[in-house]
């Protein structure tokens, strides 16, 4: 706002492009998408469902200050100013999941036998900084 | 028994070790009581898989034998009805198992069936092995699941009559097992398009696995003839049933951190101060059929 005469000359749909990456920062701490099938990995010989699985997981940038949005303990907020301001081999905050859903899977024993078992925390559904 | 610590769970994540190198201080499970490095042993396959080291060991060519296509069968469907597309179990409160483990009899056994599958009455000779269900795996419930073929028309009524016993080895007479305990009991049930029937053993079979008994031996007597004892009809002649010796299906509640406990994340999502913690009905059938067969009960009343 040194020179607001000069604001970018530009589309108004581009302009909400341009106030938006004010609004949400990029490349900061989010869950991503990933998916694989158990063949992928020669596995679908034992494991017989499901075919595919989508672990997910989660990377970006930790902000400076970690607020309310990621639900962060205060704690990450004080590893934060130790990184900054006293011992910056201490590690800053990192994007980790904070949250996880189960996943069911049966497949084969080497005894022949089948087995249904539900397992905890398997799949990524929120991610946090500490 | 199920801590979310982070700490706690970096120590598990310490067990979570190749058992190969247990031989060395190094090996953290080196330092673990016996029992427990066997119960890393006995980890499910899944999360041995991805505790071992390096792409190398994923495709361990651990020979395994191919289960009963029957069995196979039977199983997808269970998957089909307990867990979503994605895989996430579905959160019907009704089921109390995280985990259903179907044995079909030993191979040695069923040569020593001959002339099964002709004539009415059907006595087999089973040995089911259970040494994969582990300490932490609590039986719930246990089904002899019998699938079978038979020209007789969808929707007809059947009574079977069926003498269960269990033979125990003793020292004393290795050849000859004795009969420990049997019971006698009488099945009637409709033909219905998926022709399976199961018949609980709950009761009959808690005594031995609650004493980790992991060889079971049973003799299993069954006599089929159509008709509904209820009404008085004369029970018809016999049924030309082939009758695939039974599989034995186990409800069990898995206790390990690494199973997923259902009550505890219902729990979670129900946390709110002041709101009355729900248990489950004790009586509650832990695979959930009770529910159901009252309403089956009901409408095959109705019906």
């Amino acid at each position: 706002d040194e020179n607001p005469k000069e604001a970018p000359a530009t589309t108004p749909y581009n302009l909400s492009q341009y106030f938006k990456q004010f609004l949400f920062p990029q490349n900061e701490c989010e869950l991503h998408n990933f998916r694989l099938s158990f063949s992928q990995l020669k596995w679908d010989r034992w494991i017989i469902a499901p075919h595919r699985y989508s672990p997910q997981y989660c990377k970006g940038d930790c902000p400076r200050v970690v607020g309310h949005r990621y639900g962060s303990a205060v704690h990450t907020m004080v590893q934060n100013i130790i990184y900054e301001k006293l011992d910056s081999s201490v590690p800053k905050p990192s994007c980790v999941p904070a949250e996880y859903s189960p996943l069911s899977v049966l497949t084969i024993e080497p005894d022949g036998s089948i087995v249904y078992k539900e397992y905890e925390d398997m799949i990524a559904t929120k991610c946090t900084c500490r | 028994p199920h801590s979310r610590g982070r700490v706690a769970s970096e120590e598990t994540s310490g067990l979570l070790v190749a058992p190969e190198d247990t031989s060395s201080e190094l090996n953290p499970l080196w330092w673990l009581p016996k029992g427990v490095r066997r119960g890393y042993a006995l980890l499910p396959p899944l999360l041995k898989v991805l505790s071992e080291r390096g792409p190398q060991h994923w495709d361990s060519e651990v020979p395994r034998l191919q289960p009963d296509s029957r069995a196979l069968r039977y199983m997808k469907r269970l998957y089909k009805m307990s867990a979503t597309k994605e895989g996430i179990p579905k959160a019907n409160k009704s089921h109390l198992y995280n985990t259903v483990r179907l044995f079909t009899p030993c191979s040695e056994c069923k040569h020593r069936h001959g002339d099964l599958g002709k004539g009415d009455i059907h006595s087999v000779d089973l040995l089911f092995n259970l040494d994969r269900v582990t300490a932490l795996e609590h039986l719930l419930k246990s089904v002899l699941l019998y699938s079978f073929d038979t020209s007789v028309p969808i929707s007809s009524s059947i009574t079977c009559m069926c003498h269960l016993s269990i033979k125990e080895h003793d020292f004393s007479s290795p050849v000859c097992p004795s009969v420990s305990h049997s019971v006698a009991f009488s099945l009637h049930f409709q033909v219905r398009k998926r022709k399976w029937v199961e018949i609980d053993v709950t009761s009959f079979l808690q005594p031995l696995i609650a004493t980790n008994r992991r060889d079971i031996h049973m003799a299993v007597n069954v006599t089929c003839l159509m008709g509904e004892p209820q009404r008085n009809t004369d029970l018809e002649s016999p049924i030309n049933m082939a009758l695939v010796p039974p599989s034995l299906l186990l409800y069990l509640n898995d206790t390990s951190e690494q199973a997923y406990h259902r009550w505890n994340s219902l729990r979670h999502r129900r946390k709110g101060p002041g709101r009355p913690r729900q248990r489950p009905a004790p009586l509650l059938d832990p695979t959930g059929d009770k529910e159901n067969s009252q309403g089956t009960r009901a409408s095959r009343r109705r019906r």
